[in-house]
Parts: C-alpha cells; sequence; structure tokens
C-alpha cells in the first residue's frame, strides 16, 4: 500500500531554513536527503495505484528519479514502453518529453493512436541519445504515449547504386 | 567562421562566429531585436582580507575581486537540427557546458548548464555564475521575484527604508530568485526563469546574472561550522533557465504562463505496456 505520510514529514522537516538555504552542516545535508528519498519510496506506490484506479488498468509502474541527469534504465532497456504525463496545472499544456535512450528509432503513438513525430538526438553532457517527442496533457489530467524501437530507416547515401554508377 | 543561427516560428538566436557565444535574440512575433551576450563567468571566493575578516561561506557570498573571471572567451560550438527542436552546444571547460535549445512551437529559449565538480586544486573557492549581457538602458532598476508570487523592484546600491552605505558592490546587491529575474527598459523585458532559487543580481545596466554553483574552501563563521566543500571529487549540476524577450505590454502573461508550466511541470511514469484490469477491491 501506497502512503504519502512519510513524504509529508520529510517536507515539513525541510521547512527548516537550514535545509531551504543550503546552510546545514553536510551530515545533515545527508539526513535531509535520506528522508525526502525514504518518504519518496511509498509516494511512487501511492501514485502507481491512483494511476491504475483511473486509467483501469494496473501495470508496473516505473519512477526515473534521474531523468534530470539524462539517466532511465528502463528507457534505455525496454523495446517498448508506455509514458504516462500527468499535468498538474488547471489547464493544457504542451510539454516536450525527453527520455533517454540508446537506440536511434522509434514509433511514437499518442492516446488516440495516431502517430506522433519524435526525434533521436544527442545529449553532450552525459554522451547519451534522448528521445524526443510533444505531448499534450488535459488540465489536471494524463495522457498515455507508446514507444517501441523500430529498425533506423537507411541513410540515402548509404543505398547501393547501380553498377554502372559504381564502375564510374 | 559560418554564422551559427537557430530559429523557430517565434525565436530566432544568433551566435557569434569568433567565440560561439550567443550574441543576439530576436523575437520574430512581435518584432524585438535585442543584442544579449551570454556566457559564464566565476568570483574568486574571500578568505578574508584587510578589510574585513569575513570569509565566503555558506551564509556570506563575499568575492575577493568584484568582477568575475570569465569561464571561457570562445567555445567551440556545436550545431544540432532535427524538426523538433534546434541546438547549440557549447563547451566552456572541462567542467562547464551548456546546450542552448529552441523546441519548435515554443516562445522561450532554453539554456540547459551542466556545472562541476568545481576544481579548487589552486585552493581558490569558485562561486560560478551565467550572465547575460543585453543591450538595454535599465537604469539601475531589476526586478526579482518573492516565492513567485509578488515582484520587488531593486535598485542598485539603494535600500527603500534606510540609507545604504554599500560596502560589498557584488554581494550588497545580490538578491534571491525564486522563479524570475527581468531588466526592461521602456520598449522591451528580458526575463530569465530560473528552475530553483537561486541567487541573482544586475551588477551593470542591461546585465542579469545568476550563481549556479559553488565550492568554497572556509567557514564564513556565521554557525555552520564547515566550509562549503564537497567530498571528492565533488558535485556537479545540471539546472535550465529559460530566456524570454518581450515588449513591455506582453511580458507579464508570457513569463507568469511559463513559470506556471516550470513550477507545476508535467511529471512522468513510465510502464513496459499492457497491464492487468483494475479492480478496486
Amino acid at each position: 500500500s501506497g502512503a504519502s505520510a512519510s513524504l509529508n514529514e520529510a517536507m515539513a522537516v525541510l521547512q527548516h531554513h537550514d535545509a531551504v538555504s543550503g546552510t546545514s552542516k553536510q551530515h545533515v545535508a545527508n539526513d535531509y536527503a535520506r528522508q525526502l528519498a525514504e518518504g519518496w519510496g511509498p509516494c511512487e506506490v501511492l501514485l502507481s495505484n491512483a494511476l491504475a484506479r483511473l486509467s483501469g488498468s494496473k501495470k508496473d509502474f516505473t519512477f526515473c528519479r534521474e531523468l534530470n541527469i539524462s539517466l532511465c534504465p528502463f528507457t534505455q532497456g525496454a523495446h517498448s514502453f508506455e509514458v504516462t504525463v500527468y499535468n498538474p496545472l488547471g489547464r493544457k499544456v504542451e510539454r516536450m518529453v525527453r527520455l533517454p535512450v540508446s537506440k536511434e528509432a522509434f514509433l511514437v503513438k499518442g492516446p488516440d493512436g495516431a502517430v506522433v513525430p519524435n526525434n533521436v538526438v544527442p545529449n553532450p553532457s552525459s554522451e547519451q541519445l534522448e528521445l524526443l517527442f510533444p505531448a499534450t496533457v488535459p488540465a489536471l489530467g494524463f495522457s498515455v504515449y507508446s514507444v517501441s524501437r523500430v529498425s533506423p530507416r537507411r541513410p540515402t547515401s548509404l543505398r547501393r547504386r547501380p553498377r554502372a554508377q559504381e564502375a564510374e | 567562421s559560418l554564422e551559427l543561427t537557430i530559429q523557430n516560428e517565434y525565436l530566432q538566436a544568433r551566435f557569434d562566429p569568433d567565440t560561439g557565444l550567443l550574441m543576439e535574440v530576436n523575437n520574430l512575433e512581435e518584432g524585438l531585436q535585442l543584442a544579449v551576450r551570454q556566457a559564464f563567468f566565476w568570483y574568486n571566493a574571500s578568505m578574508g582580507d584587510g578589510l574585513s575578516s569575513q570569509a565566503s561561506g555558506a551564509y556570506i557570498f563575499r568575492p575577493y575581486r568584484q568582477e568575475p573571471m570569465i569561464l571561457s572567451r570562445w567555445v567551440q560550438p556545436r550545431l544540432v537540427k532535427t524538426s523538433l527542436v534546434q541546438e547549440v552546444h557549447q563547451n566552456f571547460s572541462a567542467w562547464c557546458s551548456q546546450v542552448i535549445r529552441l523546441y519548435r512551437g515554443r516562445r522561450q529559449l532554453e539554456f540547459e548548464w551542466t556545472v562541476g565538480p568545481i576544481p579548487v586544486g589552486d585552493n581558490w573557492g569558485k562561486e560560478i555564475v551565467s550572465r547575460f549581457d543585453a543591450a538595454l538602458d535599465t537604469k539601475g532598476l531589476f526586478y526579482t521575484d518573492s516565492n513567485g508570487r509578488e515582484i520587488l523592484e531593486r535598485r542598485r546600491d539603494y535600500r527603500p527604508t534606510w540609507k545604504l552605505n554599500q560596502t560589498e558592490p557584488v554581494a550588497g546587491n545580490y538578491y534571491p530568485v525564486n522563479s524570475r529575474i527581468y531588466i526592461k527598459d521602456s520598449e522591451m523585458q528580458l526575463t530569465v526563469l530560473t528552475d530553483r532559487s537561486q541567487g541573482g543580481s544586475s551588477i551593470r545596466d542591461g546585465s542579469i546574472e545568476l550563481m549556479v554553483h559553488r565550492r568554497l574552501l572556509k567557514d564564513d563563521g556565521r554557525g555552520v561550522g564547515e566550509p562549503l566543500q564537497e567530498d571528492l571529487p565533488g558535485r556537479w549540476v545540471r539546472g535550465r533557465h529559460l530566456l524570454l524577450l518581450n515588449k513591455l505590454k506582453t511580458a507579464a502573461a508570457a513569463h507568469r504562463l511559463q513559470a506556471q508550466e516550470e513550477v507545476l511541470a508535467p511529471q512522468l511514469v513510465l510502464a513496459s505496456g499492457d497491464g492487468t484490469p483494475y479492480r478496486p477491491s
């Protein structure tokens, strides 16, 4: 079962001015980080339960805590996966989703099954590839996008030329 | 020597072919053009001097010299253009790099910086800032927010409720920035949205700077009892600044709506595909 009480408590502790401004001693900062991390675990379960109920389907939801540094073993290893984008704002938003991946070609489909344009771009800081696609999310709601790997299209320059041309 | 430009339907950013640094931003929708340079600088942290024994530390920002040193006068830029995004990758040093990014359909220029571990082998504490220098006559004024709610006017070397004797020309003009800082002249406004609380200022007219990382070697004697040092090899941070250029009358709507989308950003949850039907029981 999920719970938000421990994260609530950790957030309450972190209202202390030392945590807000970063003026705590190092071992206290470490403890703040520990409390936040321990509080977030049961919250992930809570969010998974909520999403299962709202979507009508129970899944093994995965949270990538290191997306900010372009690390997500799940998206980097999976052949296909779903991305649920939740919008906490009271109006529709459009957002570019970035996910670290290890391959270069993907097929992304939106909530209505339509193909969504996507690109794979290099991230120079982490030397990773990142999948990029635009997501539209309703107010206080979520959209589910499906992503699957496809074979990369052959670049035009690598296509075989007719023999006569090769000889030239 | 080719001029680098990234552009979408609303914005254009031009880069200096000699330095690889940003040199101009154009708002194509509103017909605005502004010369803006952006680079990373570092302040040498004070360990105390003849005027005061106060060192720069966790509580106190006190640079040794008032002029920061530029991290690199030029970068080797790398351009990436796809149908959804156009990016310029800049490498300032072994420990500071940046991607300047323009997404299709977006009205802001994104700066994703990666800084650290800050080297301190030379025994100099360092405080790293990202600085935007624009051709705007701002008359000593700049604006910072208070928890994303009230925007407060800041005047250089001035406090509204007492006569200030300014003894720290840089640190004495630094203010908390929780979500945004901006400068303006009679025609246009340049706004920078942050993804976290940072210290910021406008030390010169037309300039905005935000402190992105710091690593210090001496305790400032204000209670923490430790220098703002890190375990070897040190920490690195990555964050984003969003730059908006607007006419005065459209600026507030632009930065307020965009800041909402940053503070309450969409959250991602991943799953491996088909699940089993959910039953409340």
